[in-house]
């Protein structure tokens, strides 16, 4: 199931909606310190239903609402989609081309969408069950991993195996 | 669900031995579960030996041997429960010149069958991208998507 | 024993309001103690604002930007209570060029009246320094120094 | 009070008595990962009185003795001189140039010597007292440490703040 493009808007540091488009074997994404990188990670763990706002590192959910800047009022709303190629029936939906939404309102209200349609949280999580997707897979690596991987307290590496096997 | 977790342990264990090995040449490592002992509740250890260095605890390694002897671990756990993409967010950084070359041509390999999205700043891993995306902040405080050409010019000017 | 605690205090924080200001130009962070609470007993904070960003809690910055968060605070506790030499092993390490460049302007102002013996695999730090020492293992397990040129050889050829 | 150079035999990785000068300014240490660069930031905290293993990466202090490797046999001592110039007077004793040593052998015994002449880990910590310099000091700085000052657990930050102040 290759993965098509993100569209992130409202999310962190994208105030202007950005469509980030990913090809064959590797993308890599570059630019100077916090100009934004991580939040692009973050933005496709979020929208795949990350529930916990310390993994990606905010206190409360509402911090990946954009906050605004000295030139730019704070927004209402965060708003991210994936979109993936569903040839191969992956996905256990009848289209070969799958988007996911994910909305936060300052509010605290959520809203998620299957392809445009509202859904539940519950039916994108049944969605990406046994994709190895979803919040907690080991398929994102970052450096803080290197330490819970190595590391003498055996419990951190046992987690990460565990959720593989 | 033990037989379950043994098989797929042992299966990871496997491709940690072959990855480290191709990581560390002339190096070993391994993965083991304690002895008599629940597998759902043993610990897990983990030793690893670069090429002529004598086994001593993993603590003792340095801070690019203990990346790289990670990463060996992560890209064992890949090739037993592949997802469908891999996101990899700096991993590189601690890793000198050699050992990022060593990592890039595991990595090219997986990347033939499988996406992968690479968050960087080392120059070697850039150029290993098939496709390069860069972010800036021409205006403070917004992201922006931008060609590689204009990234690397941000970055140049900024450097001053 | 609290007043000359509060008085230190106020002195890194006033340098490292300083410092942080030259590291993000147009920004500002401070570091604070809980009001109304026994200074040694309070909680220490702080907040930091990158040009143009709107202060937000420290977790949400990048890598990059907290890790020359810290430098700042590290550099500003060290400008008042200096010791007669300072060693940094890869500080640099999460930084962009840019940044590696704020970096080493502060740091050899400093150096003109304190030695640092600084780690790095940054090619930007290492032209900063005014003696450079190679650490190679030429023979496996063995560390041997060497002139720059030959360490430069060895990583060479080990990047293959 | 400059530091004029490092010896290191026995120390870690560094089988060979090595002698690492230190000039004016910054002195850059550059090599390969593993190679034994962060060995020698160890060195210094380890002459100048470190007693917790852990903080040099040990579980035990006899780690620091080198280990041997497929060619060559374990050593039976570590040794670390550091020779400072004293010409300002900023330690309290009377040479204008101080060499402090520190032996571990495998049994378990330590030696001290401040210029050649044995004494106790006490003269040491009593000399380099009020100089910054000696364990915990902030004098070195590396990447760990930046997570545990830039951490929400306030303690880190705290307890490296009281070591300044
Ligand atoms: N809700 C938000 N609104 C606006 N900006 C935000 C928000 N949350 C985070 N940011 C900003 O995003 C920036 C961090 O971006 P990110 O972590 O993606 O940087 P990065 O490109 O990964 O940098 P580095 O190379 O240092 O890791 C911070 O400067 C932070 O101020
Ligand atoms: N007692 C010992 N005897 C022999 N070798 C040792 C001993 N203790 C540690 N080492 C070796 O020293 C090496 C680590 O060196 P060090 O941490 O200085 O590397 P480094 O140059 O800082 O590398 P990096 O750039 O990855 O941080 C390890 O490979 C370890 O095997
Ligand atoms: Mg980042
Ligand atoms: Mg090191």
């Amino acid at each position: 199931m290759r993965v098509s493009h993100l569209d992130v808007f409202g999310f962190k540091s994208f105030y202007n909606k950005t469509s980030i488009h990913f090809g064959d074997g590797i993308t890599g994404i570059v630019g100077p310190n916090g100009c934004g990188k991580s939040n692009v990670v973050e933005a496709i763990r979020w929208v795949l239903g990350e529930q916990r706002a310390s993994a990606i590192r905010g206190h409360k959910m509402e911090d990946v609402i954009f906050a605004g800047t000295r030139n730019r009022k704070p927004l209402g709303m965060s708003e991210v989609s994936i979109t993936v190629d569903n040839n191969e029936g992956m996905l256990p939906i009848d289209y070969s081309e799958v988007t996911v939404t994910r909305r936060l309102f300052r509010s605290g209200e959520s809203d998620y969408l299957l392809n445009k349609v509202p859904c539940r949280l519950l039916d994108i999580q049944n969605l990406l069950m046994d994709t190895g997707l979803g919040p907690g897979a080991y398929s994102v690596m970052e450096q803080g991993m290197v330490d819970e991987i190595v590391s003498e307290k055996t419990e951190n590496r046992r987690r990460i195996l565990e959720e593989a096997a | 669900a033990r037989r379950l977790f043994r098989e797929t342990f042992d299966e990871i264990r496997e491709k940690f031995q072959v990855t480290y090995a191709r990581f560390f040449p002339g190096g070993e490592a391994d993965l083991t579960l304690e002895a008599d002992v629940d597998p759902l509740e043993s610990s897990i250890e983990i030793t690893a030996r670069p090429r002529g260095k004598r086994l001593q605890s993993i603590n003792l390694l340095s801070g690019g041997e203990r990346a790289l002897t990670a990463i060996a671990l992560l890209f064992a756990i890949y090739q037993v429960k592949p997802s469908p993409w891999c996101i990899l967010d700096e991993v590189d950084a601690p890793l000198d010149d050699a050992n990022v070359e060593r990592f890039l041509r595991v990595l090219r390999e997986f990347a033939r069958h499988t996406q992968f999205i690479m968050v960087t700043h080392n120059k070697l891993s850039m150029s290993a991208a098939d496709t390069l995306h860069g972010v800036t902040m021409a205006e403070e405080g917004v992201s922006q998507l931008v060609s590689v050409q204009v990234a690397e010019q941000a970055i140049d000017e900024a450097a001053g």
